[in-house]
């Protein structure tokens, strides 16, 4: 089970269509501030059926479709599609990989595929939890989530513990 | 259940005192599961000792101390249940050079079974790196990705400019 | 009252425009008094773009450009009635190379009248010291201060060594 | 007004006698993660005055007494004392120096002293209070209160527009 391609279009700063390739072992990601980085990671967790608006840094979800810039007119659609490599057959599918894509569009209408056809959300969503890689709280580290490992309220502790379980 | 997550527990508290003690030279931590409450509602308690120091209250503990345990915990809950990927977006920002390198190390071991995918300004968790994508803004409030060396990226992460390379 | 809190605001309110275009070239910011409310109540909304972007709404912008921006208010503030000293505990931690050097340029030229401490891991931020410390714990959990040259301080505040100097 | 020399022994992990000179324009302070930094910028809050334990980072006052570490025992008094040049004679005193001092006993016992006098807190916070020195919320500045001013609520926003009215 491996992250094997990530493609953005629209989706937050991304404008134009963006393709990254992701290999084993470790991918650094660098950039100034405000380049798109953390953007990179919002695409990962909204393909992966990340719902809540504020984990997102928007006020509402549209918020996430590219609204233009100085140089380049807003868009319509936000889109991100990523391919897994279904190497240990951990996937409840037939595929040697599966590409899974996100859309919505400025109309609030959402579509969500499966290796190019439509599904619901959750087909997306159970397809991640039977194999371990739902988007749990703690696929992504971030700096304040740490310290609230820490500090924060222990059902949020106790949480991840239990999600090890 | 119960025992399910005592077992799960106990692994976890095993892995968190050894994973500290990598990061902290002569420090010892221990996880404790309150004992007058039912374990599937108890709480977790972290006491923790960075090396040559009196048992500390962890809101004693400095800024990048506090880091670096929690990221010891989290490391710990994932070596019982490593997930495929996982994505630390600046989790390297308080720690000094040495606890950097420190964390760059832990990742580049573990990510043998795991795709980690880093986002960081810090130029030696950078040469970490099984790869390296440099975002970019040319174009005026519109993000691109390139695929860059370890030296361009030096360059290219402080100016944001496209290596030419 | 009233009036004297006018026309402090009205200062401010001149000052972060243009702290903001300091640190974010192209960009431009504001603040604005909620107009329904008595201004002895009224709340104070921050609307700032960076360079080239469109009008970003606050949660969108990214944790360097949060940062900028709020340190942008307080040297506004500040200008108003400069404080005789003011200290800062890592607060260029979220930024990248360029915008620590705008950080640390500003920090020189307020310095003329306000004496500031700084206290960094970075080593640009280091380089504009009049003078520098380093903190350092020799002996276990006991810590003590020596007086540093910049390019001692650099082994220093990585390793932790007393520079032999 | 400026802050000439600061004093500290027995406060957190300043175990021994500390001098810091303090000069001019800036002043940077380096080190490890944990080394005592951020110990430094509590000493000086502390020693103007700071009550709210939580700032302190401690959960009891008594905290800030040197507890002790692998290396050395712990002590029975911290104290703090801070020599502040009268150079535009903004101090309500005829001194050309001022030197405060605080103590906390492990009793409970507080002392203050002016100029080895000995005084009531009260006193110590007048002083500054009339100097605008007072230690504001934004004296210090630690990025968790950085983002505090662009998210955190609109009152926290306005009490520092005021208090530069
Ligand atoms: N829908 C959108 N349309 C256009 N631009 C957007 C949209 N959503 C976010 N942005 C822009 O993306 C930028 C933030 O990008 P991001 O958070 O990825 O930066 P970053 O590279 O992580 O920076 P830092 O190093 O400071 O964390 C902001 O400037 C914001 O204006
Ligand atoms: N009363 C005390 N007695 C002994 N040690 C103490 C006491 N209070 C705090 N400490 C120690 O001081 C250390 C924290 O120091 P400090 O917060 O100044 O670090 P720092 O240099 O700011 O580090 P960082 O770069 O990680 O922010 C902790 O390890 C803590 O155990
Ligand atoms: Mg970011
Ligand atoms: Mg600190």
């Amino acid at each position: 089970m491996k992250l094997a391609e990530l493609n953005i279009v629209g989706f937050k700063s991304f404008a134009k269509k963006t393709n990254l390739l992701l290999h084993d072992g470790m991918t650094v990601i660098v950039g100034p501030n405000g380049c798109g980085k953390s953007n990179i990671v919002d695409a990962i967790r909204w393909v992966m059926g990340e719902q809540k608006s504020n984990v997102l840094r928007s006020e509402k979800m549209d918020n996430v479709i590219f609204a233009g810039s100085a140089s380049a007119k807003p868009v319509g659609m936000a889109e991100v599609s990523l391919k897994i490599e279904n190497t240990r057959n951990l996937l409840p599918v037939d595929y040697a990989e599966v590409v899974i894509t996100r859309r919505l569009f400025r109309s609030g209408e959402s579509q969500y595929l499966i290796n190019g056809n439509q599904c619901r959300l959750k087909d997306i969503m159970d397809l991640f939890m039977d194999t371990g890689m739902a988007i749990s709280s703690y696929s992504v580290i971030e700096l304040p989530q740490v310290e609230q490992l820490l500090n924060g309220k222990p059902e949020e502790r106790r949480k991840i513990f239990e999600e090890a379980a | 259940a119960r025992e399910k997550f005592i077992s799960t527990f106990q692994e976890i508290q095993k892995n968190f005192s050894e994973v500290f003690k990598t990061f902290f030279e002569g420090g010892r931590a221990s996880l404790v599961l309150r004992e007058e409450e039912d374990p599937l509602e108890a709480e977790i308690d972290i006491f923790a000792t960075p090396g040559g120091k009196k048992l500390s209250s962890l809101p004693l503990m400095s800024g990048g101390e506090k880091s670096l345990t929690a990221v010891s915990l989290l490391f710990a809950i994932y070596l019982v249940k490593p997930s495929p990927f996982c994505i630390f977006d600046e989790v390297d920002a308080p720690l000094d050079d040495v606890n950097v390198e420190r964390f760059s190390r832990a990742l580049q071991e573990y990510s043998q079974n795991t795709q980690f995918i880093v986002v960081t300004h810090n130029k030696l968790t950078m040469r970490a790196a099984n790869q390296l994508y440099g975002v970019t803004m040319e174009e005026k409030g519109v993000s691109r990705v390139v695929s860059v060396k370890f030296d361009k990226a030096m360059e290219y992460a402080n100016e944001g400019q496209i290596p030419a390379g």
